[in-house]
């Protein structure tokens, strides 16, 4: 029996979206020490890495561990029938073909029940190596967002270089060129605006623009994004969920040909 | 146009 109960139930529905657009077909992997997915989009350029701690659900059981293969897609448009503060519990039986979302208004006023049918999906685990990045960037995830998006409009790849003086986000294409500069800067009063580079050398590497927008569709679930960063490896864009865990996206870089 | 890498160069299948 898999049970968890959220009382953010709308964390989820933003977790969904974030993934939704890179894979169609997941496992969810439901275990004592928690709820996690690991899954590569399908040209295996970008692979997602989301976990969610049991104790950071206020009710969290799971006598066996379980997988449970969903439509991403599916499991979103369900989620989008959850009024925005309500309670989510979801709920699978062991060797059962359906998963059950409940959805509880803040007032108890109205309580509704989603089963959605399970899948048979063939994932491959991938070992991600633990590796000392030579650089890494926290900043305003929204900031972070907007340069994507708007280095989008000239081209179709971003060059991140990372100095100790800051990061430049640069791109090129057919109507011109743009760079966007973020330079290290801390706010006592303010974390959440802060830009924090840990460099141990300068490091540049470019990325295909069209999934780093992919990533920041995880924008609401953090304040700060954190990009870390080593000479020919993927880059790892990490936003971290209070309390209860992390999303992280794993992209190839692109190399000279 | 620079090439892209893939993920399976990078990571060990489990």
């Amino acid at each position: 029996m898999f049970e968890a109960r959220l009382t953010q139930g709308v964390l989820l529905r933003k977790l969904l979206d974030s993934m939704k657009d890179l894979v169609q077909d997941a496992n969810f992997d439901c275990s004592s020490t928690g709820f996690a997915l690991q899954a590569m989009d399908s040209s295996h350029v970008s692979l997602i890495h989301m976990q969610l701690r049991s104790d950071g659900f206020d009710h969290f059981r799971c006598d066996r561990n379980l997988s449970m293969g969903v439509s991403l897609n599916n499991m979103a448009k369900i989620l989008k029938c959850m009024g925005n503060d309500d309670v989510l519990t979801m709920k699978a039986e062991d060797q059962g073909d359906s998963v059950t979302f409940m959805f509880e208004s803040a007032n108890q006023e109205r309580i509704s029940d989603f089963e959605l049918k399970l899948m048979d999906i063939d994932s491959e685990q991938l070992g991600i190596p633990d590796t000392d990045y030579s650089a890494t960037v926290k900043m305003p995830s929204a900031e972070f967002a907007r340069i994507c998006k708007d280095l989008s409009t000239i081209g179709d790849t971003v060059l991140i270089a990372v100095t100790k003086d800051g990061v430049r986000f640069s791109t090129t294409g057919d109507i011109g060129s743009a760079n966007v500069t973020v330079r290290s800067h801390s706010n006592v009063d303010k974390p959440e605006e802060q830009v924090v580079i840990d460099m141990q050398e300068p490091v540049a590497l470019t990325f295909a623009l069209r999934y780093l927008n992919s990533f920041a569709k995880a924008t609401p679930l953090s304040n700060q994004v954190m990009i870390s960063m080593s000479k020919e490896l993927p880059v790892v864009v990490q936003y971290r969920i209070e309390d209860m865990g992390h999303i992280s996206y794993y992209l190839a870089p692109k190399i000279e040909d | 146009t620079p090439l892209q890498n893939n993920l399976d160069e990078f990571f060990a299948l489990i």
